[in-house]
């Protein structure tokens, strides 16, 4: 039953925002642009049962399923990035050369269990 | 913290962080290509990261390599009444790394002004084969020319396809750098002095190498449809 969650609205699996500035990890010495980005992460509870908000495989729903026969033994599954975006990074490199290139998998836009 | 940057450098494809000495200024192709990509048409679609569309080759990394040769004869010294400019061109192109394929490389010979009415002059770029002591260099055993044509001072840059040069060029070994040679046209330099005649070209401000190259580990050829 749903009403008997223990898990609020605020402790599911979903996106956070985190905005990553160069300058606060000390990069900006070499990347030009961008001067930050989106980068965001997933956290959160894949709780039993598993809904549609959840965004879950069929694994993770199988895994809850024998978390909740077996809890000590088996977790519960993780919320984890399912859909990610690249950026483009514009830099100088150690020859300072200028370079532009893409990056794969660098923003987190969809979270699920 | 600097073992999980290094961690996450390494991934990113540096062998460790950048540390420019004296950065040049961005080309102003660069930043068009970057603000393209970064903007709205990239939500739209998915950008396909193993083609440039701007440059219409494909490719996953483009690089903008200055030009570290030297001129031959600076223009102070200069008085040899059929020479312009003599310059050697080189393009250190190490950090490309041996996986990647040259897809294009774009020479660009930039003017600081254009002129409709300005004088007409001949250019010759050669491919240096072998290093020669002082003077000795102009043998054809030492030097294979590239590109001979007249050029007048309507546009701002000038652009030479290096594409198949830059892939030899990744053995460092026959990466001997070019030679640019600009004169004023023959017919057009009866009534003037050389000084006269070379004034528009000493407007000539930098070389820079443009690269795009290909990644296969990257970007995987996709598979046929049967």
């Amino acid at each position: 039953s749903y009403s008997k969650m223990p898990f609020t609205a605020s402790n599911i699996c979903k996106k956070r925002r985190l905005y990553v500035e160069f300058k606060d990890v000390g990069w900006q010495n070499w990347v030009i642009a961008p001067q930050g980005y989106m980068a965001n992460y997933c956290y959160g509870d894949c709780p039993y049962p598993l809904t549609e908000i959840l965004n879950g495989s069929n694994h993770a729903i199988l895994q809850t399923l024998v978390h909740s026969i077996e809890p000590e033994d088996i977790p519960l599954p993780c919320c984890v990035p399912t859909k990610m975006s690249p950026i483009s990074m514009l830099f100088y490199d150690n020859n300072d050369n200028v370079v532009l290139r893409h990056y794969e998998n660098m923003a987190v836009d969809e979270c699920g269990c | 913290l600097k073992r999980r940057e290094e961690l996450f450098l390494k991934s990113l494809g540096f062998s460790s962080k950048p540390n420019p000495v004296s950065p040049p200024p961005v080309p102003s192709i660069l930043w068009r290509i970057f603000n393209q990509r970064m903007g709205s048409s990239i939500q739209k679609k998915k950008p396909d990261l193993c083609f440039v569309e701007e440059l219409n080759v494909p490719g996953s990394v483009i690089r903008v390599f200055p030009d570290q040769g030297r001129f031959i004869l600076p223009y102070s010294d200069y008085i040899n009444p059929t020479q312009c400019l003599e310059k050697r061109l080189f393009f250190n192109i190490s950090t490309i790394e041996k996986d990647e394929r040259v897809t294009m490389g774009q020479l660009e010979l930039r003017f600081s002004q254009n002129t409709y009415y300005g004088r007409v002059f001949d250019l010759r770029l050669y491919r240096t084969l072998q290093i020669t002591l002082k003077g000795m260099g102009r043998s054809k055993m030492s030097r294979k020319l590239l590109v001979a044509q007249t050029f007048r001072l309507l546009h701002k840059s000038l652009f030479f396809n290096l594409t198949e040069i830059c892939q030899s060029w990744q053995d460092p070994l026959k990466n001997l750098g070019l030679v640019l040679e600009i004169f004023p046209k023959k017919e057009s330099s009866r009534m003037s002095t050389a000084k006269d005649e070379c004034k528009d070209i000493q407007t000539f401000l930098y070389t820079s190498l443009l690269t795009v190259t290909l990644n296969p580990l990257q970007c995987k050829k996709p598979r046929r449809k049967r």
